[in-house]
């Protein structure tokens, strides 16, 4: 079984976009997916077309009573793809969970009450808190988006120091599967730079599809769907299509 | 003295783009103005041209000792301008203040002890937790800075909510003084969508000044400038502009 939490303290890097077309990419090619929502927010959870309003447990309940996981992961409308939904209950979790025993392994404790699913994808909050703590601490990879452009560049060293933190100190089989740029613009010169930058200090963590900016990609949420139901001859799908085919060659070695 | 915070948990929306144009654009027009950045990622502090692994105090240290504000503060390149910085200490904040008396109003106890500044502006980081909860307790009025993008629109009920709880339980006073679009692509079908179903819900809320997506506000923070004296003819600075008038306007009212 492989885990991969998708994370990154930047906002608005392609997190949720990421996870969601990833594990529908994995699902589409028969493998069984579960993915996570972790973040509060709840965007890979309404992006799959669930109403966050309407749910009666979530991955809140989850962390505070793990082996319930089994009877909190929902159904989507894609064949082979499950959710462990979010919504704005876990905004409690953070406080809560700071004087619980072992606080940072709850994910990974529910996890392993799971049974048969190929991959996992774990899809983070903007910050480096408790809530993507335990997404680390239960994963086997990280998958890194990133936005070509100076704020970003900077969140990196950032993010890599935490995460070397997590691997002394709590999960020592942790390890970088890849950074895919998000929102790429080739004619923009300050992402040619960052790009160059990124390739230079981190040359083959980088994956090779890079996904462009297009606009059908932050359509289809509206839509509750992934971009390859919502719109397969987009740009953004074909992109996304090939992202997964890297991915899925690449995790074979994790 | 007026103090705004710049908020929204929805990550990459303009946060801190906002507050350093905002800020900038109101010291250039003389008045005293101080912008806190509240954000571990510091990305305000360096977005003004500070080396945020280099400073010996930060914001982190003004939540645990309040009165100690006034030897935090550092100049800006801008006149009139001063920072109380930001970098990645301030994470240990979030689960240091969990346990300490009146934790949401660190922030508002040490504005107390500041001396004859006109605006005070407050740099939010992607979340609504104890940092960002500390912001809108010690704020008049809260700026919120958002895309025209479906996750945006979702996550603004979700803030809403949470003002509502803050406004009867911590902070009776503060008010939105509005909702700025950034980033905006007219050409966007979604983007006018978004735009028409703000209005719709917000009206008078929404500034009539409309930033738009323009590569030069995301290359001015690698030189460590405001929009405004990075590249002054540019469509970024000039709706920035427009957009710090159409502010000072209203913020007369608040
Ligand atoms: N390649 C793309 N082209 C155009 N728009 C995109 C693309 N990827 C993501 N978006 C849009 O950009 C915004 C940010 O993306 P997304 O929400 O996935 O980022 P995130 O990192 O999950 O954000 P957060 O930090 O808030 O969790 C969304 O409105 C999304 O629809
Ligand atoms: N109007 C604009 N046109 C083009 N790029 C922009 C614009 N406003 C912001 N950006 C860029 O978009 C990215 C996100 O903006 P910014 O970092 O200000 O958002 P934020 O809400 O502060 O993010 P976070 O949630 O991580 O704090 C940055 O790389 C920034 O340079
Ligand atoms: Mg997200
Ligand atoms: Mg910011």
């Amino acid at each position: 079984m492989h885990v991969i939490a998708v994370t990154n303290q930047k906002g608005g890097v392609g997190k949720t976009t990421t996870a969601i077309n990833l594990s529908s990419g994995i699902a589409l090619r028969g493998k069984k997916t579960l993915l996570i929502d972790i973040d509060p927010q709840g965007n890979a959870t309404s992006g799959l077309g669930i109403d966050t309003r309407k749910l009666e447990r979530t991955v809140y309940n989850v962390l505070l009573n793990p082996e319930q996981i089994n009877d909190t992961i929902l159904n989507t409308s894609i064949d082979n793809l499950y959710i462990l939904p979010s919504n704005a209950d876990l905004v409690g979790a953070e406080i809560e969970l700071v004087t619980v025993e072992k606080r940072e392994f709850r994910l990974k404790n529910a996890i392993n009450h799971l049974m048969n699913f190929d991959y996992i994808i774990i899809d983070c909050p903007p910050s480096l808190g408790i809530l993507t703590l335990n997404a680390i601490v239960a994963s086997k990879s990280l998958l890194v988006p990133m936005q070509s452009e100076y704020y970003s560049l900077e969140g990196l060293s950032r993010l890599l120091k935490t995460i070397k933190m997590v691997k002394k100190e709590l999960n020592p089989s942790i390890e970088i599967i890849g950074i895919v740029l998000t929102m790429y613009d080739s004619r923009n010169n300050l992402a040619k730079c960052v790009f160059e930058e990124i390739k230079n200090h981190f040359g083959e963590k980088l994956f090779n599809t890079i996904i462009p900016r297009n606009v059908k990609l932050s359509e289809a949420p509206s839509h509750g769907q992934p971009i390859f139901t919502f719109e397969p001859n987009s740009r953004g799908s074909i992109s996304y299509q090939l992202f997964v085919n890297e991915f899925l060659e690449r995790s074979k070695h994790y």
